[in-house]
């Protein structure tokens, strides 16, 4: 990801299978990490990632540096399985975002629209609101809501 | 379709009775309001550690946070998510559940993805890998941590 | 306190001045207590104290122990320096609970009424939902509420 | 009336960047929507450590505890409440500042009464006096706990 809130520079952020742990002081990235994945998998709900409007998520300069103009976040898929309706043995999706807003999602490095990602996802059963994602304060939500919505977690699985 | 709706919960019903013995040392299970209506609402039955069924809403903050991983382990152990994102879900728990929890993980993420976020020791140590994250000025940044337990094994 | 939630024996807790800590495994109690002083004070909102109506704060029994019949929770306040207006040193304010529902009030042992209790209480500043009291995960309501209701929180203290 | 209110927010706006610069090492203050309105709401401004200044619901689950214990501690040092009683404030705060606030709780504490439940050991070790919570059989028993470093001093 590049310009995406607290991540002004460009990094990629290896993410092997198993168990990957992120640590480190408060305020000091972390869940913006996760806020980053919800957003390349085109998240619409600002609010979900701290924001009030998109542009807010592009980093916003500091004493010296300026803001930047752009948030772009790539995520890379493993598709040696094909679990994804596509040749490649990886899979990459691509959300960029400017400041007035204006997402752009790429396929594989082809422009596309957010409907075509969603369709893409879902076949391989990715979701951006799925349940697998557990934002902070959010574990004890399947206990809180309504015995309805948890149904509808069950529908969503069968 | 019905058939697939009732399959489908029985059998994450199941893993679920299994998961919250295993980590809550209690009878749990999940059952419909209505068990002829798969449209009515889905009840969470849970007594951790053999006390009297309390209603969920009564659980202590621990007891919910290990209820409700219990639930997305069961759900995992029928049809695992490509991938599972866990931001400070051991927040609420104590020095026993986190290391319940951290190791239930640790078992699961030899077939499935789990990134977790975390400021436990213990749940650190349990990762395959570690990258702290870090801020300077205003900017994040990311470091591969390696631990010494992990040169050791 | 007395048969209130999980502690079913009778038992006292001294509260000294200065910096008083509980600790504990999930679900030992230690909530339990703060619902206890909460109640004590003359809270109404049985959903703040986790349970559905006013007879589910009595001990509810286990396999071999049946239920209590009441539940019941006494506090004692130190009034060496005449905070409250009564000539006692201390004073104890106390609120049974029966399985119907219904609550005695007794303050230094003498029946009175929820409004009276509410009323001493007020002379010394507490209030059963003041923010000097703050429940298992809501230490950031006051970042997430409306900026009226923070300014409220200055009206309460002005 | 209003003359009460503004010296009031006044002090206690002192207080919050005092506190706020101790704790988040940042600037922090309070102010009215419209200032010369007293009915208006109250904003939080808080920039922890040097960062821009960003709404404060952008913060992270650690910045916002930092920032309302701040708010509540600035208050406090205006008109002191009989008694406190927090329950597992720190569960979402790193080892730096589940210090801090334990150590700022502890040097109020030699005024104020404050009753802290939590799972964390630094915090433990500061209190004055310890309860062991445990649930047997369903019931909960207290006991007083004595910690070695109370015995040395
Ligand atoms: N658009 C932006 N530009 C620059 N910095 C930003 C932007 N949006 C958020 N931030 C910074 O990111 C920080 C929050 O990061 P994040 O929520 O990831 O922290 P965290 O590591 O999860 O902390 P915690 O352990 O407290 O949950 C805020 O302090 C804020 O200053
Ligand atoms: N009326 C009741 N009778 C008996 N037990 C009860 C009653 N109400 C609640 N309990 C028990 O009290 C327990 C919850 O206690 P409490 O919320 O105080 O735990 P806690 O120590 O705060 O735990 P945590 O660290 O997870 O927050 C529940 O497990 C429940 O079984
Ligand atoms: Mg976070
Ligand atoms: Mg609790």
């Amino acid at each position: 990801m590049q310009g995406f809130k607290s991540f002004r520079k460009r990094v990629s952020i290896p993410i092997l299978p198993g168990f990957t742990v992120f640590c480190g002081p408060n305020g000091s990235g972390k869940t913006n990490i996760l806020d980053a994945v919800c957003f390349a998998l085109g998240r619409t709900s600002t609010k979900s990632m701290r924001a009030d409007r998109l542009h807010e998520l592009i980093y916003h300069g500091n004493a010296s540096i300026p803001p930047s103009d752009y948030a772009s976040v790539s995520l890379w898929f493993d598709n040696s399985d094909r679990v994804f309706p596509l040749e490649t043995p990886e899979v990459s999706i691509k959300r960029k975002i400017n400041k007035k807003g204006i997402s752009v999602y790429k396929i594989n490095g082809k422009t596309t629209t957010r409907e075509k990602v969603l369709e893409l996802l879902s076949s391989a059963r990715i979701h951006p609101d799925g349940f697998n994602i557990i934002m902070q304060g959010d574990v004890s939500q399947v206990i809180d809501m309504s015995p309805e919505e948890r149904r509808e977690i069950i529908d969503q699985v069968a | 379709k019905k058939e697939v709706f009732y399959e489908c919960l029985r059998a994450i019903d199941k893993n679920f009775r299994e998961v919250f013995k295993e980590i809550a040392k209690g009878e749990g299970s999940l059952q419909l309001e209505n068990p002829l209506d798969i449209r009515s609402g889905l009840l969470i039955q849970a007594n951790p550690a053999g006390k009297n069924l309390l209603n969920i809403d009564a659980m202590s903050g621990g007891e919910k946070t290990l209820t409700a991983l219990a639930f997305l382990f069961a759900i995992l152990k029928y049809k695992p998510a490509p991938f599972y994102i866990l931001d400070e879900v051991d927040a609420a728990l104590d020095k026993v559940n986190t290391r319940k929890i951290a190791e239930m993980i640790k078992k699961l993420s030899k077939k499935e993805q789990f990134i977790v976020i975390t400021h436990n020791d213990y749940t650190i140590k349990q990762g395959d890998r570690v990258y702290g994250v870090s801020m300077e000025n205003g900017e994040s940044k990311i470091l591969g941590l390696e631990l010494p337990e992990m040169k050791a094994g």
